[in-house]
């Protein structure tokens, strides 16, 4: 049996021009939630404990596309979605189309734990937060002024948009343009098929 | 999209994944993360947590996949995660971190940069974002 492991991500896919201080900034996140799951593990926590509390810390930042810091649907909202899964018995659980939940991490894992299902999701996953007793958010608390930012150039760009941390630029108009010279694809394809969708 | 993957001091692994999805989807889009055996995924060998273009993860479940080649073809944890990057996205771009049962930590893309972060009991740790 070897000792405990942990890993965390804030998300693949990064603008090749994000500014060096928004990159130590992502470091010293990343680093802050690797030594929280550390101490956990020190302290003999089990695995699925120490998921839940790390990935908790990063719904929480809003560096991160995650609880506060989530992209925006088109219509400027905040939709989250996440899953949890124990890998003795492999249990898991599952939530989708949240939108006042502070933390969807740990709503998944109630649902896990707590409900015959493994997903709930939209209006079934609020009340089931509701009846939980989950700690609950307006939906703007979620909303960054970096994201609304973001959702113009993606609007401007007319496509969907990774969550690059685009680095900020003068002016919208300005980063719109380089959005636009970004030939970001999806499954191979120029993104722009998928934007009519 | 922010994850977790954890392999604790009995040997369970388990992971969780957490997003927003991308910026300006439609309303109602799902994508990866809380799909189990695509965003997520967790058995007695290894536990996975994927981001990245949601739409190609789903299509390759990503996630079991690592499980399953690890199961099947006996593959070493970086190995089943190198494999599923190169042989399982087609044209997609997409990163994912994993343990293994045994203790050891891995993590593959095939994108342009990843934010991770990665520790074991001996005292290894890394935070990158670049290759």
């Amino acid at each position: 049996m070897g000792g405990w492991a942990i890993a965390v991500h804030g998300g693949a896919g990064v603008d090749p021009n994000l500014p060096a201080e928004r990159q130590e900034e992502a470091k010293q996140l990343l680093t802050r939630c690797l030594n929280l799951g550390i101490s956990a593990l020190e302290s003999n926590a089990s695995a699925i404990d120490v998921v839940e509390l790390v990935v908790r810390e990063l719904e929480t930042d809003p560096l991160f596309n995650s609880g506060r810091g989530s992209a925006l649907t088109e219509k400027g909202t905040v939709e989250m979605e996440a899953s949890i899964m124990d890998g003795t018995r492999r249990r898991c659980g599952a939530v989708s189309g949240v939108t006042t939940v502070k933390n969807p991490i740990s709503l998944a894992r109630l649902v896990m734990d707590k409900s015959p299902h493994s997903y709930l999701a939209f209006s079934g996953a609020e009340a089931f937060a509701r009846q939980q007793g989950v700690e609950l958010v307006e939906n703007e608390y979620f909303i960054t002024e970096d994201n609304v930012g973001m959702l113009k150039l993606a609007k401007e760009a007319n496509s969907i948009l990774f969550d690059y941390r685009i680095p900020p630029v003068g002016c919208a108009g300005e980063a719109a343009a380089t959005a636009i010279d970004l030939p970001t694809k999806m499954n191979g394809l120029p993104i722009s098929v998928y934007s009519p969708e | 999209t922010v994850g977790c993957v954890v392999v604790d001091r009995e040997g369970r692994c388990a992971a969780g994944t957490s997003t927003g999805g991308l910026m300006n989807k439609m309303v109602g889009r799902i994508g990866d993360s809380p799909l189990i055996g695509a965003g997520t995924y967790a058995s007695e060998l290894c536990g996975v947590s994927c981001t990245g273009e949601g739409e190609a993860i789903i299509r390759a479940t990503l996630a079991r996949d690592v499980a399953a080649v690890m199961e099947y073809k006996g593959l070493e944890l970086q190995e089943a995660v190198d494999y599923v990057i190169k042989n399982r996205l087609d044209e997609g771009f997409a990163g994912l971190i994993a343990v293994s049962d045994k203790g050891e930590v891995a993590c593959g893309f095939n994108c342009n940069g990843m934010f991770r972060g990665i520790a074991t009991e001996d005292g290894f740790m890394e935070v990158a974002i670049w290759e």
